[in-house]
């Protein structure tokens, strides 16, 4: 059986869909 | 018999253009619902899940952000030029559950649940630690201060009578001891004529409703009080303004400049 070695699989950044960008300010 | 494919529903970036787009038309139909208070502007979009809809459409489910901005919900300006209450003023935040449909492009709420909260004395006392904070509506200074300003109001008014609507907000000064107000009027659909009034509660609005909004400071001083107001009435096509002389003989009605219908009552932000 050839064992493919293991690749380090570095998740891509999640694209962080939510929470949206804030307009004005946080309160 | 198994039941039809599960309605899935898909997620998209709460920035996508179609997302912002649902929610600014959610924004739009509080803004032009609201009975009370003042227009709310989007701040941030929270969440959103958009499920199919049969046999047609789709339905976007969101949670926003809103903040309030300084229009009352009565003002005809248009949202876009309405400034956001700052952090200094006590801003006050909206969080919104919507549903919005969206058919052949157009977007229509289907389900709208709003709860507006101040931001805590903390954080205003942590950026300005000297600033006024928001007091309660029905505080004895609060509502002397809306009685005196609107008395002096009407009083400058030329024979209009308008009644209160709603105290909208309120701040107790401390320096200088001081209470600023702002509230809102309906008038003079009256049938009192201001000098007349000796009893409010018997004036009768009539059909052809104007509404205003006030500004008012209520100053303390030794053996007094000074009240210094600034009204602005709700015109159909948008806040008119004239000014009237404070030291002129209030009984001598002020006549509209030529150009202006003598039936239209352009009044706006007057300081009395």
């Amino acid at each position: 059986t050839v064992v493919q070695p293991g690749i380090a699989v570095v998740p891509d950044p999640v694209l962080r869909p939510c929470p949206g960008r804030i307009r004005y300010f946080k309160v | 018999v198994p039941l039809g494919p599960a309605l899935a529903y898909r997620q998209p970036n709460c920035d996508d253009p179609e997302t912002e787009q649902a929610a600014l038309a959610a924004v739009d139909y509080i803004n032009s619902h609201m009975l009370q208070g003042y227009k709310h502007t989007l701040n941030q979009i929270d969440k959103v899940k958009v499920w199919p809809r049969r046999p047609m459409g789709e339905v976007f489910e969101l949670e926003i952000d809103t903040l309030e901005t300084t229009c009352h919900v009565l003002d005809p300006t248009p949202l876009a030029n309405c400034s956001v209450r700052q952090l200094v003023e006590h801003a006050v935040e909206g969080d919104c559950d919507f549903r919005v449909l969206k058919q052949d492009g157009q977007f229509s709420v289907l389900f709208a649940k709003c709860d507006s909260s101040p931001d805590s004395a903390e954080d205003v006392r942590r950026l300005c630690p000297g600033c006024p904070l928001l007091a309660p509506l029905n505080d004895t200074k609060v509502v002397h201060a809306v009685d005196v300003a609107l008395t002096a109001f009407n009083a400058q008014s030329n024979g209009s009578y308008f009644r209160l609507l709603e105290v909208s907000r309120a701040q107790l000064v401390p320096l200088p001891p001081s209470t600023y107000v702002e509230f809102a009027f309906a008038g003079p659909a009256t049938d009192c004529a201001a000098k007349d009034v000796t009893d409010p509660a018997k004036c009768n609005l009539l059909a052809e409703k104007q509404y205003g909004f006030c500004k008012a400071t209520l100053t303390e001083k030794i053996g007094g009080e000074d009240v210094a107001v600034t009204c602005t009435v709700f015109q159909t096509q948008g806040p008119d303004v004239v000014t009237v002389d404070p030291g002129a003989d209030p009984a001598v009605p002020v006549p509209s400049p030529p150009d202006v219908p003598v039936a239209s009552l352009v009044v706006g932000p007057m300081v009395v």
